[in-house]
């Protein structure tokens, strides 16, 4: 047995891994059709002429391209200033990246799953909910007020649609001060209702939570992923070389 | 002159199949695909006088010929790859994330002497 864990161990690391991955439980997480669509092409018999270090779908060097899922979690009320807002932190755990690694791309991916109450309300041309994305800079003490923290990343205007709302954002320097030790505190997003509604009416679209049928527009669900490239150099050999 | 042993075909220097099964080394479960791949080997004689399938560096031509003089002081040459492929893989690591990895040189598309 020892024999073959050496063994074992000798192939993984010629893979790059430290250890044999034993993910969670029985539940797998759906492969993002991004990556099968990649993989499939990579196993076309021209991607083999084509160097695989290079991820021609975003046109960086890597060979590396993990979907890091966000870890974060709702929280509802934390702004004294906006009860019925709905905060969601994000939070990718990016030290799953070893150390010889070259961070070549962090791509934020958010999607925002609206769930129409009823779908008469959308052809009345819903009212836009206004997005915040923030980088939060430093934990947050108990009791002090959580905006101070956060420096914003992007503000927008977004109106409820059928299908979910997409946003991307390059986060590559961002990313890179978090692969430092106690310097990742993730994000922070914000969805403020319109304005012109009385607070009162809204209930933040909470699982669960029933929420005013006279308004056909609900808070979101927040799907979010981090979209990591990396090159691991002692993987790719210069074309020269070879 | 030194005896030339008869080469039969079977031990000239070519690639030969070998497919890496994963479910053979216990990695189906975090592994989500392939589910294999054919990694394939070189292994055969490089004999004098190399012919141009065999494709010699000029080296392994000499070398050859100074074997066949000379067996027990000078070795044949070897039977390595000359063209390799690269393979994907898409897995589970240990947070949960999938990741699809490209990897170099993991298939032996063509062997030589050298």
């Amino acid at each position: 047995a020892e024999d073959r864990n050496t063994r074992e161990r000798l192939f993984l690391s010629s893979l790059g891994l430290s250890e044999r991955p034993q993910p969670a439980g029985s539940h797998r997480r759906p492969v993002p059709s991004e990556l099968w669509r990649m993989f499939r092409r990579s196993e076309s018999i021209q991607a083999r002429d084509s160097d695989p270090c290079t991820v021609s779908e975003y046109g960086v060097r890597g060979n590396i391209i993990r979907h890091v899922q966000d870890q974060g979690r709702l929280v509802s009320g934390w702004s004294s200033s906006c009860q019925a807002c709905l905060v969601k932190q994000l939070f990718f755990n990016v030290s799953v990246l070893q150390p010889v690694e070259l961070l070549s791309l962090a791509q934020l991916e958010i999607r925002l799953h609206w769930k129409p109450l009823r779908p008469a309300g959308f052809l009345r041309g819903p009212r836009a909910v206004s997005m915040s994305l923030s980088k939060v800079i430093r934990a947050t003490l108990r009791g002090a007020d959580p905006q101070a923290n956060r420096r914003l990343l992007l503000s927008r205007s977004i109106r409820p649609q059928l299908e979910p709302t997409a946003i991307a954002m390059d986060l590559t320097p961002l990313a890179d001060i978090w692969r430092k030790p106690g310097h990742n505190y993730g994000l922070v997003v914000e969805l403020s209702p319109p304005l012109s509604v009385d607070p009162d009416e809204l209930t933040p679209f909470l699982p669960g939570n029933a929420f005013p049928l006279e308004e056909a527009w609900t808070l979101p669900l927040i799907e979010a992923s981090l979209v990591v490239v990396s090159l691991n150099p002692h993987q790719c050999h210069s074309r020269q070389r070879r | 002159s030194a005896v030339h042993l008869p080469v039969t075909p079977s031990n000239i220097c070519k690639a030969r199949r070998l497919y890496i099964d994963f479910k053979d080394v216990g990695w189906q479960d975090w592994i989500i695909a392939p589910p294999g791949y054919m990694a394939n080997y070189c292994h055969g004689e490089c004999p004098f006088p190399l012919s141009e399938s065999l494709n010699g560096t000029n080296h392994a031509i000499l070398q050859t010929l100074v074997h066949s003089l000379d067996p027990q002081g000078t070795p044949q040459p070897g039977c390595a790859p000359i063209r390799l492929s690269p393979i994907s893989m898409l897995y589970y690591d240990n947070n949960d994330n999938v990741v699809l990895r490209h990897y170099q040189d993991m298939v032996v598309d063509e062997c030589g002497c050298r």
